[in-house]
């Protein structure tokens, strides 16, 4: 039980390390735990580097970073144990268009046999997409939906 | 095993039988502010079983039943359905295809179905144990809320750690 | 004491409802006093319903509706009591496009005399702005300022 | 009365004496992720005399000194200049321009300067007063922080109201 966690814990570090270096094309990160000695019950710590800059209170990351970090994490975990699908709503909104296009490049690279469900706002998430479907409230307080063709 | 379908009616933004094919891959949903993109995320949350009224972004369950707007009448129900291949047999069930129902009534009365035969709430989020679909999952993040992961709460994380171990 | 506080707070509700309505398009919202008999401490309600839509919870307005009745309400305690300069930090991040639009021409119609710094990833904001400043990394970690052309 | 000029030096991911002139209207910061455009935010706050190391983002008041990067080494010191326009006289001194400076030393020592003279962060804060740019004033909204006006702890919106009145 305990063995299983820690196993579980550190191929979660691993895969952190690799995604966020992945999505900010470079820097340091890795989750931690609080007490080695309590480790069923302990806190999670969080660091993460972006490149070139030095390591500091994640409090300190710009809200664009921060939410880089926090997909690296939660894509992290994903790798690790898969869900059957994902659904993600509006998770890139403080990133500029660049990171947008790394968030979807990872994505891509890694969604064959995955099914991702992304609301979005955003030009390149809707370019990265297979499939588009559009909500619209025609009338009033009426939600309907429209199947869309990429490229429309 | 992956998501096939969704099928809405009278939840929340959604009085008209709505019907939403998915497949593997990516699948964006867009539109304007307000139209009903993330009332979907919910739909697809409270077919699963979510029972917190504040997740579903409403102060009392009966929140997500669709309350008319100013030229159309409210409605008596919500319902919603979805239909998942289970051909890896990843769900403990033997079909390819489990279809989950869930209904609620304005009198607060509330149906479940499984493969359409009604069956309790705690046999539809029991079968999706284990998943990263249930509860303490980490599969589904609502609009805003992409930062808790990183949030000083460190026994949510600490839960979604243990979930995915 | 007491009757400059209601006094006040009654023509903040009145812009409430004039700036909703402007940045909506139509709808009604105001803003309420929980105790009319304890107005020095009570708290303070807030209502607001979109074009079309029935009156309900705040909470079950879209991210993109609460953010701009936020704006709205903001603009409507600017309009009673402007402060010398404003600035806002990525406020319109949940809003579509046609908002931010609705968003940018009311801060140019209201903006004689007034000033506005507003960071932002948004295309429709900078294209209403006056002026552009641009914040870069050349060097990791280091920023500098450049002061941009419109139409750059 | 309107902002002039902003002038930074080691606040944050500024090592290097910075400039930036304001004119009236509507001017756009803009850049990517992580460039330092909320830190001009936070320098605007700090030098109106900002106190909460939270609001600022960081755990200590020494987080506003710039920390150095992996080639460039720490500074001593972080300073923010601000130049304000008051020829319509709503801020109580009898100059057309004020000129306020903040400057805290890694030792943990601060000098608050009105004018060039050196006075305490008492004064600053007081001069600001009634402005809508103090403690609670509602000029500056931060990084993700537009919901908090609806948030369900009305004490803080009450805040606003009074400050308003
Ligand atoms: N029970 C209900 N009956 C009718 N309408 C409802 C109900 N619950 C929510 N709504 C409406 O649904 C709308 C919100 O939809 P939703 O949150 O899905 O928008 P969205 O498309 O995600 O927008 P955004 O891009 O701003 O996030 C609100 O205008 C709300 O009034
Ligand atoms: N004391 C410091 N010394 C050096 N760098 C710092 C210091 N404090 C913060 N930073 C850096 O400043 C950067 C954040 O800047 P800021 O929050 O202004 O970004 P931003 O331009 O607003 O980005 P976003 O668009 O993502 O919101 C972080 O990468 C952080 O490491
Ligand atoms: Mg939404
Ligand atoms: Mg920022």
């Amino acid at each position: 039980m305990k063995k299983q966690f820690v196993d579980h814990f550190s191929l979660i570090n691993e895969n952190f390390k690799q995604v966020f270096a992945e999505l900010f094309g470079g820097g340091v990160a890795e989750v931690g735990l609080e007490d080695e000695q309590d480790v069923l019950a302990c806190g999670i710590e969080i660091r993460a580097q972006p490149p070139g800059k030095k390591l500091q209170n994640l409090l300190l990351l710009s809200g664009g970073e921060r939410c880089l970090t926090a997909i690296a994490l939660l894509f992290a975990i994903l790798r690790l144990r898969p869900t059957p699908f994902c659904v993600l709503d509006e998770v890139e909104a403080a990133l500029d268009d660049a990171n947008v296009l790394r968030f979807t490049d990872y994505i891509r690279r890694h969604s064959e046999d995955a099914q991702y469900i992304l609301v979005t706002h955003r030009k390149g998430t809707m370019e990265a997409a297979d499939r588009l479907y559009g909500v619209t409230m025609q009338e009033r307080g009426i939600s309907r939906i429209l199947s869309m063709k990429l490229g429309e | 095993m992956h998501l096939k379908s969704l099928e809405i009616q009278g939840f929340k933004s959604f009085p008209e039988r709505t019907f939403i094919e998915f497949h593997k891959g990516v699948t964006a949903i867009i539109g304007p502010n307000g139209s009903g993109k993330s009332n979907i995320t919910d739909a697809i949350r409270w077919v699963l079983g979510e029972q917190s009224v504040k997740t579903l972004r409403g102060s009392r369950m009966e929140d997500v039943i669709f309350t008319g707007t100013q030229s159309r009448r409210a409605m008596g129900f919500a319902e919603v359905t979805m239909v998942i291949d289970n051909s890896d047999g990843k769900l403990p069930l033997d079909y390819t295809e489990v279809q989950v129902t869930r209904r609620l009534y304005r009198s607060g009365e509330s149906e479940y179905l499984l493969n359409k035969t009604t069956c309790r709430l705690r046999d539809i989020t029991t079968l999706f144990m284990d998943t990263g679909l249930g509860r303490d999952g980490y599969s589904i993040v609502g609009q805003g809320r992409v930062d808790d992961i990183l949030s000083h709460r460190s026994e949510d994380r600490r839960r979604v750690f243990e979930e995915a171990s």
